[in-house]
């Protein structure tokens, strides 16, 4: 839980 | 190990449409450690499939695992997928379980 909690969000790409 | 997830589904998209049309986010070392889906545009060739839905999660493109690939090069595998001509289909293994 904790190591989610440090992970960024990811960016959003369109395809 | 190699066993499909239980709640997976194989989905055929025909290449119907100029584009595509998913957005993604995730990818390795973030907090969506698999792409997912968030958002399906109108007239895009996944919409007009039908069956690929927002939330899904995309484990695999033409049988290539996404698994540990990074936000951009799951992006790039899931675009080389729709821009081959050696296809008009991407073949896209999702699940709803993430």
């Amino acid at each position: 839980r904790e190591k989610r909690l440090t992970l960024p969000p990811s960016e959003i790409t369109l395809l | 190990p190699g066993l499909l997830e239980p709640t997976s589904a194989l989905v055929r998209v025909a290449k119907s449409a100029t584009t595509l049309g998913i957005a993604i986010e995730g990818g390795a070392n973030t907090r969506q450690p698999l792409p997912r889906i968030v958002t399906i545009q109108r007239g895009g060739s996944a919409h007009n499939c039908g069956q690929l839905k927002v939330g899904q999660v995309i484990l695999e493109v033409n049988g290539v695992s996404l698994r540990g690939r990074e936000h951009r090069e799951a992006a790039r595998i899931i675009a080389e997928a729709f821009k081959t001509k050696e296809r008009d289909h991407v073949d896209f293994l999702v699940t709803e379980f993430n």
